[in-house]
């Protein structure tokens, strides 16, 4: 609380709620996000109430902080081990309090929410913080900051600086609040630095010149990317660690060998099959004269639109086009044989030398559910495809919606050297398939491999990758001995178009030292961060496909340590935020993405539901409501119902 | 440009300008047999100095027609064209490109090596000037070695002294300027004063360059180029050069 949080305009509503701030910092150090949201609240009624925190935080963010103050009584958090977690919480249950992270239905992101019961006149103040890498995709970087304070604020700002040493080639920050919000952004950029303000007076905030609700609703977007200069990219040495950007431009796209199997079973019926046939007109007219391709459609029953790969002539296309428009979805769902089926038509190009030898081989699979005939196992699935896909192949996988478990798609993705993506199953699918396909469509290098003098590096992350795609980035990472080091060289070698390429960097360890120490707000590990979650996204992955329990196990063992270490929240640690006396305790942990932890309303239907005084799955065994969560207590930040997966 | 031609057996080296305009390709190289061709596209200073605009190599192309390779060079980028595909590297890149044993090799910010089946080789030499200079501009410098297995019939600004030429430079005499003596070059039939001077050759020392002892020729290589350094213009960077 400051001294003027108590004069000055209300912004009360009738619940006696008042946010007198609400405050986003995010710094951007080289592609590494730190970002501290930040709200201070009270309860101006005479009665208790429920407090909510809820933040959106995009997915593959790691958070690292939070702290709550209650009326001058702070609570703080730590990471634990999971079990260690629950034990510690089971012992010191929090009273009226609950925290979590919780799955959301927007597209990459997820909730943070707390919820505190607490008596009127009382202040609170939340503080999260959470960092991410901003991964490069079509040619930029996007840091989406979701802005959804729920009532007026007082003080409502946010505020970014983005550094980043290999220079800034622009900077957007597309309007995506609203047309309510034009020229209120203001943006600063020089050559490295950037600085970022969104300050919205009240009456700004006001929906109109008389409404106590807020028109700040939404996501607050930042574009941007770096200058390139060199096809071998930048390696950035700071503080023992190593980070190599790696985006070549300049080089013409790879020919492909394109499938695509879509699932056209009764579940994709109606706006799922009108957008999917949507996109596929497009994705279909993006197809270049050196590509080939082919369709198969499937339900229970699998058809070829044609029995091998075609050249992506106007005519063919022109037909793919119409068989796509033809497509009526019923029936079941048999994945094992359209993937095997799309596997061996690729085999068979490949065996007749068909595919040229310098092309990217890929299936485009899309699916809405479950299988439900034929091959119903996943694992068996996942193993067949594995046996009959070539080592130059790759399977790319969407799921439409929630009723996908993506999970398995993710699995048989990772185990093909291709991506997953979920799409979500509304107005917006055509396009959120679009964007993915164009991620993939461009493939310029192959076989890229990065190597650095093995004397001096140590705990690389993954050097050695399948395709490189315009528009995007590859990240290495590692430990370097600066101490006995005056340049890091490195050695990369790729398959281009026409060519093999051989390309050198060589960066002095000493070289960002100046420069950061003459940023205040650049983040002096950035690098030792930005290593430690490249390491354990990897470790995950790695885990996800690991054939032996003891295997996973040692991977499991290996991440928990890295997740104490750097202070991060995974899927096998827990968040436990205490009083100073430690006699009060919430729980937060990282859901993981599987089928039963995703969001009903796939058609972006979001019900409303009643407040509940403490989550379920926070509370393992059931407690006596206490007075104060007996009443009904409004929230200032009304949310869909959400399923918690608690891993 | 200035040229020099290096002529190991009778040891002097000959030199000349040709000033064509901005935008023109000359052809330095056009072996028709072993189907080489090397042109340089002229790119001008910023302004006119002592009004006359200098020319500079801005852009060098190869083309190598056995492999159906082409290599470009410019101030900025070097790339190979292979049919419709093309790969580039930038000159802050240190890094090669290979293709059909054809080797491009880029020292960041310094040069261009391309090697042909390890027999033909190519230097293509960056010349960075300060960014903000009122007249110079970046601009490059090729260097082709005499053991170059070119056939007889290469010709080209360059190309046609592949064999060494017979030379013989004599009478020589103080000129109006008393560091730059005068002589008198018989070659081909053809009588012609040259004048002795100095030009450098950056191959190894990129910024000073190197002193070499030079006989001008003047009036654009006049009497020792073939015919008019204007029958050397061709239309394409990858044009070979047509038979009077």
């Amino acid at each position: 609380s400051t001294s003027d949080e108590h004069s000055g305009e209300s912004t009360d509503d009738s619940d006696k709620i008042g946010i007198y701030s609400y405050k986003v910092q995010s710094t951007i150090t080289s592609r590494l996000a730190s970002t501290m949201i930040q709200s201070k609240v009270v309860n101006n009624a005479k009665h208790p109430q429920h407090l909510v925190f809820e933040v959106q935080i995009p997915k593959g963010a790691f958070i690292d902080n939070f702290t709550m103050d209650v009326n001058g009584i702070t609570f703080t958090s730590s990471i634990k081990e999971k079990s260690e977690a629950r034990r510690m919480y089971a012992q010191a249950r929090a009273k009226g309090k609950a925290a979590g992270i919780v799955r959301s239905n927007a597209l990459d992101m997820e909730n943070f929410r707390t919820e505190v019961n607490v008596p009127g006149g009382t202040k609170v103040q939340f503080e999260i913080h959470y960092q991410e890498m901003i991964r490069r995709r079509l040619s930029s970087y996007e840091h989406t900051i979701s802005l959804r304070p729920g009532r007026l604020a007082k003080h409502l700002e946010v505020d970014i600086r983005i550094i980043e040493p290999q220079g800034l080639r622009y900077v957007h920050t597309p309007n995506t609040l609203g047309d309510h919000f034009d020229g209120i952004t203001t943006l600063s950029k020089g050559e490295k630095k950037a600085h970022i303000s969104f300050k919205p007076t009240l009456a700004q905030q006001r929906k109109c010149p008389t409404c106590s609700s807020t028109a700040v609703d939404g996501n607050f977007v930042v574009q941007y990317d770096v200058n390139r200069e060199k096809a071998a990219g930048e390696l950035e040495i700071f503080n023992g660690y190593f980070i190599h950007f790696f985006a070549p431009e300049n080089l013409d796209p790879l020919p492909k060998n394109i499938l695509f199997v879509i699932d056209v079973s009764g579940s994709m019926w109606g706006l799922k099959m009108k957008q999917t046939i949507e996109a596929m007109k497009a994705i279909l007219g993006q197809l270049q004269p050196s590509d080939q391709f082919s369709l198969l459609d499937f339900n229970h029953n699998v058809r070829c639109w044609r029995d091998g790969l075609v050249e992506a002539t106007p005519s063919q296309i022109d037909e793919a086009k119409n068989y796509i428009q033809g497509i009526h979805p019923n029936g079941g769902t048999n994945i094992n044989e359209a993937l095997l089926r799309a596997t061996f038509i690729l085999n068979e190009a490949k065996n007749l030398g068909m595919l040229d030898p310098n092309s990217v081989s890929m299936i485009v699979f899309v699916s809405d559910g479950d299988p439900t005939v034929g091959e119903l196992k996943l694992t068996t699935i996942q193993k067949n495809v594995k046996q009959n896909m070539q080592d130059d192949f790759s399977l790319h996988c969407l799921g439409i919606g929630f009723d996908v478990d993506y999970d398995f798609l993710q699995r048989l993705a990772q185990e093909n050297r291709g991506t997953a993506q979920r799409i979500f199953g509304n107005q917006e699918t055509s396009s959120q398939m679009q964007q993915f396909y164009s991620q993939v469509s461009t493939p310029l290098l192959r076989n890229i491999e990065f190597n650095y003098p093995q004397e001096s590096v140590s705990d690389i992350t993954q050097n050695s990758f399948h395709n490189y795609f315009g528009g995007s980035e590859i990240v290495v990472s590692g430990k370097v001995d600066t101490q006995n080091l005056q340049h890091l060289e490195s050695v990369v070698t790729a398959t281009a178009s026409n060519a093999q390429l051989v390309m050198e960097t060589l960066a002095d360890v000493e070289e960002l030292d100046d420069f950061m120490s003459k940023d205040k707000y650049a983040d002096p590990k950035f690098t030792e961060k930005l290593w430690a979650y490249l390491t354990v996204n990897q470790l995950l992955a790695e885990r996800n496909l690991a054939p032996t329990a003891a295997l996973k196990r040692n991977i499991t063992k290996s991440i928990l340590q890295m997740s104490l270490n750097h202070h991060i929240v995974t899927p096998f640690t827990a968040m436990v935020i205490e009083n100073p006396n430690g006699d009060e305790r919430m729980l937060a942990d990282q859901p993981r993405d599987n089928k039963k932890g995703c969001c009903p309303g796939t058609l972006g239907i979001t019900p409303k539901v009643p407040d509940k005084t403490i989550p379920s799955w926070a509370n393992p065994t059931p407690v006596a409501p206490s007075p104060a969560s007996a009443q009904k207590a409004p929230t200032f930040a009304m949310k869909p119902i959400h399923t918690v997966d608690n891993d | 440009p200035h040229f020099i031609i290096n002529l190991p057996k009778s040891q002097k080296n000959i030199c000349f300008n040709i000033n064509a305009e901005p935008g023109k390709i000359l052809n330095l190289v056009s072996d028709a047999d072993t189907g080489v061709v090397v042109n340089g596209q002229l790119i001008g200073a910023k302004k006119q100095e002592h009004e006359k605009l200098n020319t500079y190599f801005g852009k060098i192309g190869f083309y190598f027609k056995s492999k159906d390779l082409k290599v470009e060079v410019s101030t900025e980028m070097i790339t190979l064209k292979d049919g419709s595909y093309s790969t580039g590297l930038s000159w802050a890149d240190t890094g090669s490109i290979i293709r059909k044993r054809l080797l491009v090799s880029v020292k960041r910010e310094h040069n261009v090596t391309i090697t042909v089946d390890g027999e033909m080789s190519f230097m293509v030499v960056l010349h960075r000037v300060w960014k903000n200079h009122p007249v110079n501009v970046d601009f490059l410098g090729i260097y082709i070695p005499p053991s170059n297995p070119f056939s007889s019939k290469a010709h080209g600004l360059i190309g046609q002294f592949m064999p060494e030429p017979e030379v013989s430079i004599f009478n020589e005499r103080p000129g109006q300027d008393p560091k730059k003596p005068e002589a008198t070059m018989e070659f081909k039939g053809h009588k012609f004063t040259v004048t002795r001077g100095l030009q450098k050759d950056y191959r190894t020392d990129r910024v000073f360059g190197t002193d070499v002892q030079c006989w001008f020729v003047h009036n654009s290589g006049k009497g020792f180029i073939d015919g008019h350094y204007t029958d050397y213009l061709v239309p394409h960077l990858y044009s070979f050069l047509k038979n009077p």
